[in-house]
């Protein structure tokens, strides 16, 4: 028996909206740590790691572990269907082959129920070791999806180089190229709005801008991202979820041929 | 254009 009840339900609505577009299908694992998910896209460039902790959950049962196969896209249309200030809950039993979405209404007034069938799904795990990282940049989400999308109308890769000046994001196009750099600034109102670099080494890395496109549809979960980032591996894209947990992108460096 | 890496060459399958 699983029973997760969410009360700010509208979080889950914008996980779905930030995992679908990179991820068909994958499953849900819930314990006693909490409701997860571990799922590569279809050509093994990107990953996504999500963990919701059980603590940030009004309720949660979850008897045995659990492996629960979903398609995204339906999972997002049925949860589209809850409205922002509604509580989810998640309901399966043992053996079932269906998930059912219970959306209730703050004041009670209106109560749905959605069930969505569960599919089996060979998933394929991987084992990320903990890194140290040569740097990590923390800066406000809504500007890390600005320079992205300003710099995929100009090209197709970012250079992402941190020194000790800052952080450059630079692309290049049929049409010109384009740099941005970010600099360290810890003197502003609101901790969130603050570019914090922490640099080991110099750090030079390029990225496909599709996907770093697809990671900041997680922007409305977080109002900061934090970027790890180390010569030949992965860059790690982190919106973390308040309270409750996180959402991790891991991308594959380009390398010249 | 530079090539890009698969993850599976940077993380192992468990």
């Amino acid at each position: 028996m699983l029973e997760l009840r969410l009360v700010q339900g509208s979080l889950l609505k914008k996980v779905l909206e930030a995992v679908k577009d990179l991820v068909n299908d994958a499953n849900f694992d819930c314990s006693a740590t909490g409701f997860s998910l571990q799922a590569m896209d279809s050509s093994h460039v990107a990953l996504v790691a999500l963990l919701l902790r059980s603590e940030g959950f009004e309720h949660y049962r979850c008897d045995r572990n659990i492996s629960m196969g979903m398609n995204l896209g339906n999972m997002a249309k049925m949860l589209k269907c809850a409205g922002n200030d509604d509580i989810i809950t998640l309901k399966a039993d043992d053996g079932s082959d269906v998930v059912t979405f219970m959306f209730e209404s703050p004041t009670q007034d209106k109560i749905a129920d959605f069930e969505m069938k569960l599919m089996d799904i060979d998933s394929e795990h991987l084992g990320i070791p903990e890194a140290e990282y040569h740097a990590i940049v923390r800066m406000p989400s809504s500007e890390f999806a600005r320079i992205c999308k300003d710099l995929s109308s100009i090209g197709d890769t970012v250079v992402i180089s941190v020194t000790k000046e800052g952080v450059k994001f630079s692309t290049r196009g049929d049409i010109g190229t384009a740099n941005i750099v970010c600099r360290q600034n810890t003197t502003v109102d609101k901790p969130e709005e603050a570019t914090v670099i922490e640099m080991n080494e110099p750090v030079s890395l390029t990225f496909a801008l599709r996907y770093f496109n697809s990671f900041t549809k997680a922007t409305p979960l977080s109002n900061t991202v934090t970027l790890s980032l180390s010569s030949e591996l992965p860059v790690v894209v982190e919106y973390k979820i308040a309270e409750m947990g996180y959402i991790r992108f891991y991308l594959a460096p380009k390398i010249e041929d | 254009t530079p090539m890009q890496n698969d993850l599976e060459e940077f993380y192992a399958m468990v």
